[in-house]
């Protein structure tokens, strides 16, 4: 069965991008079959796989735009990566404004996903925003990764995003899990970062993954190289700490 | 006069929220009357300045909704910073869906600044995104800075912004300048700070500040204390940035 995970939290900057693409590429190397879709208008996880936004026809909007909308014509295949992707395009930023008068404006993507029964894992990254394209994405997931950036400002946000969480699933999708919040940017030379991930901890304990991603450069240069960690730098720190996250994540998801 | 800047990216955690504050701050040190709009639903500029968000009952969500809203009953002030804030509530949520069929809706905020003559810069926080409530900022602007966050997926989204500016002038606000943009959380210590600086100085000549800002813990500890860097840590490599920041913006700004 395939297991659908969105990646979200309105808070900006704080690794969803980064979670989703590098998580992807260690679950693709253990043998799983990985669909990634990029919902943020802003295209960077299309980016950080190396794909020209300019070059695409097909894609996200596509799917949520056009309900007929075939799974397979909007995605994109790397096999030096071993993932598939549905890229993001520059259209994507009308898509809310174009779908509000749609009875079925939340259902979208959840529909288009009902085609992906080849993929053992769809990844969702979601826009920094609670909006129409993070709803479809919420409604179409089974479970979220919320990445927290170790930074105070980053905790202020947890309660609402978790209250949104509360109103998709009594309104929309009852059976939406939190699968778990990722830690990401902990500096060890920083009291700040270790007050956060204890903060996190005693809030929302058996909630939050082991693994906690270092702050490494490496990820950082790796999307200016179109490749996720584990091509551009596998030996790093981020590299060690995301291939520890897909280890985390498969032994936790029990097989069906 | 009154100066209305929008601090405006779509790319999340780039430095917005905290440019604003601590440039607001220095402003006011400057003597300089100085209203701060919080246009975001996070609420982060409201908990950057020590206001509990469930306590509030004014601020920016009525002045979009109630157009004959006063400013000045949804204005709180903080004597100790010599600063005026229009906080965000939770309720500032639910504002895009409910303005989506007002024919006004991209003037809510222009019209409730047109009562902020008694200030001398009014500085609006944009959310991470350009829906209607980002679209309220620009449109009761005379002008935007862009902060920069000093690595490559931030670069990525400068072209969508600006792409987004010049729409914006030609349809709903004619005048909009760019005032700058703001290199922030800069690392001397890594060579991607430098090129990401070198290119977007390349790129937009004669838009860059000149003052780039440091990555500096102080910055990121500043919030948890409800307070800016002039007060947290006056002594920091953060503070003397923002103090400079406002000199290269008080020395721009011919006096009228
Ligand atoms: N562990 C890390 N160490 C160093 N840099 C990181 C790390 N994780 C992410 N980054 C960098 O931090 C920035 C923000 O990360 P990213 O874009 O993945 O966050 P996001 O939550 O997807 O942002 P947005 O809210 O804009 O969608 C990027 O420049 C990214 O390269
Ligand atoms: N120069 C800096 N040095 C260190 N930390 C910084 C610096 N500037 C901002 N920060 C921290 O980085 C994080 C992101 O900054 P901030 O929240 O101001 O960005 P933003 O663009 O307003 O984010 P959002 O897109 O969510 O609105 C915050 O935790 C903030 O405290
Ligand atoms: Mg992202
Ligand atoms: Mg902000």
């Amino acid at each position: 069965m395939t297991r659908i995970y969105a990646f979200v939290n309105q808070k900006g900057g704080v690794g969803k991008t980064t979670t989703a693409i590098n998580l992807g590429s260690y679950l693709a190397k253990n043998n799983q079959q990985v669909l990634l879709v990029d919902l943020d208008a802003q295209g960077n996880a299309t980016a950080c796989l190396g794909v020209e936004r300019q070059n695409i026809n097909a894609g996200t909007y596509n799917l949520l735009i056009s309900p007929n909308a075939r799974l397979h014509a909007n995605t994109m295949r790397s096999e030096k990566l071993g993932i598939s992707l549905v890229p993001s395009s520059p259209a994507l930023a009308g898509a809310e404004v174009e779908l509000v008068n749609e009875t079925d404006r939340t259902n979208r993507l959840s529909q288009a996903l009902s085609q992906a029964r080849r993929y053992d894992y769809v990844l969702i990254d979601c826009p920094p925003s609670l909006g129409l394209l993070t709803l479809n994405g919420l409604v179409a997931s089974q479970a979220v990764v919320i990445p927290v950036q170790c930074e105070y400002l980053a905790l202020e946000g947890l309660g609402q995003l978790l209250e949104t969480i509360n109103r998709i699933q009594a309104a929309f999708n009852f059976d939406l899990q939190i699968r778990g919040m990722l830690m990401t940017m902990y500096d060890s030379r920083l009291k700040l970062s270790q007050q956060v991930v204890d903060e996190v901890r005693l809030h929302f304990p058996d909630k939050v993954f082991q693994v906690v991603i270092p702050r490494n450069v490496r990820l950082a240069e790796a999307p200016s190289h179109g490749e996720p960690i584990s091509t551009y730098a596998p030996e790093s720190a981020g590299a060690y700490a995301y291939a520890s996250l897909a280890t985390e994540i498969l032994s936790g998801d029990t097989p069906y």
